[in-house]
């Protein structure tokens, strides 16, 4: 089966869209097909790729029954995408009042050929439509900010997660990203140093650094590489993306 | 009425919790008799402000009708604080299936004597445990990160707010609190004055700039004023408090 990640972490602001998108660039640079998903109402990976949601069913679409996947799929010539928008919002309060164990999204999914990888944002809130994306997907990214409270956050998810996986079959951790990493200060480093301690193997060796490329990229509509590709970001998605791929044992 | 502010902001990680505490603590300093709440199931401000969230029931036990209000508030010295607590997820799906118009917490504050003003930390999530919120609020605060994607968030913000205080009587913005703000990025400028053509009025003069002891306070449970009274922070929240209590109309 092809990997289905999910860019996931309940913790606000940590760089799920900001990993989503340029994993997604960075994979296809490397020669992947990639089918990037945005499973937020706030369409930040749409727009971060240069589409304006309002315009665009998608995600929506397909859950809500309207649209088939290769409907609802944009090409962007470097990668697919099933875009995400504001009506992500009233599926979610649907699929709350709906019989549970709906896999809506995954059977979509196995109707697209020519993937070689999914790679899927979501929503700071573990609801009924992170729950669709995690019966979807096969492992977990949890991208983190190397600070107290995302710490917490930490343990309160991988606990989650591991009774998902347990008990029900859940997507496996694939692996932690820190991000906005900066090895001058000792509160990151001493959290990088915690993520080892308690959650050993799940870090991936490679951590993105801050970089104000990171946050001006979306605002063309632009992914890291194309932004700027000799930037501190390109470097370290670069990295990650090899390292992935190791991970993912097709390196 | 007494004002009850909501740290509101959908956008994940823009500083809700860390705005919560340091004007709590900081209004308190000014000699205000504050109630904070926290809103959120993480229970951020709740460990901000140095208690384990797993031992307390606080607003959940409040929502689900096992406390009173007054049996679920904890009294930290320099002010009051209803915790917050991993339960508060499940009253937040009890609520989503529970009728609407529901003024639960509205009623409840209502039964607190001696507090000049409540804050409220929330989700980073517009569902019923907002609704909650914003049917108690009279006016609303928005944290925000200068830069692209909480541009976007804002916007959507901004009218979802006009639209329930135009309809329903919902709370007013009583402001766009810009954190993480650094003069030096253009990007940072460029969206402070975008806030400023857009939503005029709205921003703070004070702007809260990035300073690592923001980060490392809520790690020994202090707020800034305690934890590192001559930091940036400490420096920005006090004139930021100031601000808020003339906006409030009480200098
Ligand atoms: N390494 C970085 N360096 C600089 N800016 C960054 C970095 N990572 C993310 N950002 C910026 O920080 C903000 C938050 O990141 P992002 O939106 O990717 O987080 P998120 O987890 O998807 O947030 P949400 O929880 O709201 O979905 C964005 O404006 C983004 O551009
Ligand atoms: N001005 C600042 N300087 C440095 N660090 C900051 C600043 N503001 C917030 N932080 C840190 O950034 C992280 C995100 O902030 P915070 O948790 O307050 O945001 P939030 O909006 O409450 O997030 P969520 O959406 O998850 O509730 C925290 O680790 C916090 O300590
Ligand atoms: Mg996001
Ligand atoms: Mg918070």
């Amino acid at each position: 089966h092809i990997p289905r990640l999910a860019c996931l972490n309940h913790k606000g602001g940590v760089g799920k869209t900001t990993c989503s998108v340029n994993l997604a660039a960075g994979l296809a640079r490397l020669g992947w097909r990639v089918l990037a998903v945005d499973a937020d109402p706030q369409a930040h990976l749409t727009a971060s790729l240069g589409l304006v949601a309002a315009d665009l069913d998608g995600l929506a679409g397909v859950l809500d029954g309207r649209l088939t996947l290769a409907q609802a799929v944009a090409d962007l010539g470097q990668l697919h995408l099933l875009p995400g928008s504001a009506a992500l919002a009233a599926t979610e309060t649907r699929l709350a009042g709906a019989a549970v164990g709906s896999h809506k999204l995954a059977s979509a999914l196995d109707t697209l050929p020519g993937v070689d990888i999914v790679i899927i944002d979501c929503p700071p809130h573990l609801g009924p439509l992170t729950r669709q994306v995690l019966a979807a997907a096969t492992g977990v990214l949890v991208p983190m900010t190397p600070d107290f409270l995302a710490m917490q956050s930490l343990a309160w998810l991988m606990e989650t997660l591991a009774e998902l996986s347990g008990t029900s079959g859940g997507p496996d951790v694939v692996g932690v990203v820190l991000n906005r990493y900066s090895a001058q200060k000792r509160l990151h480093r001493e959290v990088r140093e915690l993520v080892r301690q308690h959650f050993p193997g799940t870090a991936f060796a490679t951590a993105i650094r801050e970089n104000i490329a990171l946050a001006e990229a979306p605002s063309f509509g632009q992914d890291i590489f194309r932004y700027a590709p000799r930037s501190a970001g390109a470097a370290d998605f670069t990295a990650l993306c090899r390292e992935l791929a190791v991970r993912l044992g097709q390196p």
